[in-house]
C-alpha cells in the first residue's frame, strides 16, 4: 500500500480523507489491541488529518496515542457499568 | 491532564478485510 501523503488527502472529499487515513491506521491498531482496532480507530479518527498524518509517520507517537485512547475506553466503560 | 479523545466516538469499519488475519 502506498505511504499517504498530505497532497493525496487534499484531492479526496472532507468524509474520504477520514476513511483513507483509517484503513492505514486500523492495521496498525489491530496489530495491538485487535478487540478494540474498530473503537480506537473511529477515537483517533476525530484528531485533526494533519496530526493523523504526523501519528502515521511516527510510531511511537502512534504508540502512545492508542494506549491514550484504550485508557479514556477502560476509564468510560468503569463509569458506565458502575451507573448500571 | 484531560484526554481529548472521545470514547463515544464512531467506530470505524474497514471496507477492505485484514490481510493474513485468521489463519
Amino acid at each position: 500500500q502506498e505511504p499517504l501523503t498530505a497532497s493525496m488527502l487534499a484531492a479526496a472529499p472532507p468524509q474520504e480523507q477520514k476513511q483513507m487515513i483509517g484503513e492505514r491506521l486500523y492495521p496498525l491498531i489491530h496489530a495491538m489491541h485487535p478487540m478494540l482496532a474498530g473503537k480506537i480507530t473511529g477515537m483517533l479518527l476525530e484528531i485533526d488529518n494533519s496530526e493523523l498524518l504526523l501519528l502515521l509517520e511516527s510510531p511511537d507517537s502512534l504508540h502512545s496515542k492508542i494506549e491514550e485512547a484504550v485508557a479514556v475506553l477502560q476509564a468510560h466503560q468503569a463509569t458506565e457499568t458502575s451507573h448500571k | 491532564k484531560k484526554s481529548t479523545l472521545n470514547p463515544n466516538a464512531k467506530e470505524f469499519n474497514p471496507s477492505k478485510p485484514l490481510l493474513g488475519v485468521g489463519k
